[in-house]
């Protein structure tokens, strides 16, 4: 892998969404990653419709979570289709298949939690969707969260879903750059940046990516 | 600062006052999170911080059990 990668500057990573008081993180990470590998085969940079996921989930109550690869079914079923004509309102309402679908996924793997096969990964396909401990992210601002840090929370309790969008090296400490639903307000621009290479918080606990 | 910031009213004084002894609380946290950090990362007041641990876990987060089946991958073929 490359000593740096960020998806953010080539423009393959539309801005951090909010997911509201809805357990909905891993319609957003899955989502999320279909709009940056999209945008990286087709050139074309959608914001796709994360409430188009939850109503068509078959979930019994999407809002209390799911894995992602329940978001990249939905996908596979019925393509996704733009936010502003399937916008998001933090609750899980009836299917509306009448919408125009204009991404769709061909399918989606489990990757190594192995990390440095995952930073190979995603600086040579894209970003990928991973689960992870948040506690910590409750009163995160900015920096990096380090390996110190991390050991006050449980990598083997995943409680939330994010989408890495690259990693890089500050002052010899490696990071992944992960990006967030909870706004843009949110941390660094809507992201956040966390230790590589000792599955802090549970990071490399759960790749997962679709293929478009 | 915290309630214009974030645009927070609270139902009476009392809950009030509970929300500022969480707000106290989880300020503390956040210091000794970037103290553990030594300069990497700023921790403080976020739009969270008057909420207690469990009540962030259950408005924000989702379980996702590391023991759960994981599927192999899709069908070659669509219902």
């Amino acid at each position: 892998a490359p000593p740096s990668c960020d998806w953010r500057k080539a423009g393959a990573v539309t801005p951090a969404k909010d997911q509201g008081q809805c357990g909905s993180c891993w319609a957003f990470a899955a989502v999320a990653n279909i709009e940056s590998l999209w945008f990286i085969r087709h050139q074309e940079l959608y914001n796709l419709s994360v409430q188009q996921v939850l109503d068509c989930s078959r979930l019994q109550v999407a809002c209390e979570g799911a894995f992602p690869w329940v978001a990249f079914t939905v996908a596979w079923m019925y393509g996704l289709t733009p936010e502003e004509e399937y916008p998001y309102t933090a609750c899980q309402n009836m299917c509306e298949e009448r919408h125009r679908a204009v991404a769709h996924v061909q399918a989606f793997q489990i990757l190594s939690s192995d990390e440095k096969r995952l930073a190979a990964h995603i600086a040579a396909q894209g970003p990928v969707t991973v689960g992870i401990n948040a506690k910590l992210l409750q009163f995160y601002k900015e920096g990096i969260i380090t390996k110190n840090m991390a050991c006050n929370c449980d990598p083997r309790e995943m409680n939330h879903a994010v989408l890495l969008v690259g990693y890089g090296l500050e002052k010899k400490t490696p990071y992944w750059i992960v990006k967030n639903s909870w706004g843009p307000e949110w941390g660094e621009e809507g992201s956040f940046r966390i230790y590589r290479g000792s599955n802090a918080c549970g990071i490399a606990s759960l790749p997962v990516t679709a293929t478009v | 600062d915290f309630m214009s910031r974030f645009n927070r009213t609270y139902n009476s004084p009392e809950e009030q006052r509970r929300r500022l002894l969480i707000f106290r609380q989880n300020l503390a946290t956040a210091r000794a999170l970037e103290k553990a950090g030594q300069g990497m990362a700023r921790f403080g007041m976020t739009r969270f911080s008057d909420l207690t641990e469990e009540e962030f876990r259950a408005q924000l987060l989702s379980p996702m059990p590391g023991h759960a089946p994981r599927p192999s991958a899709l069908a070659p073929s669509k219902p």
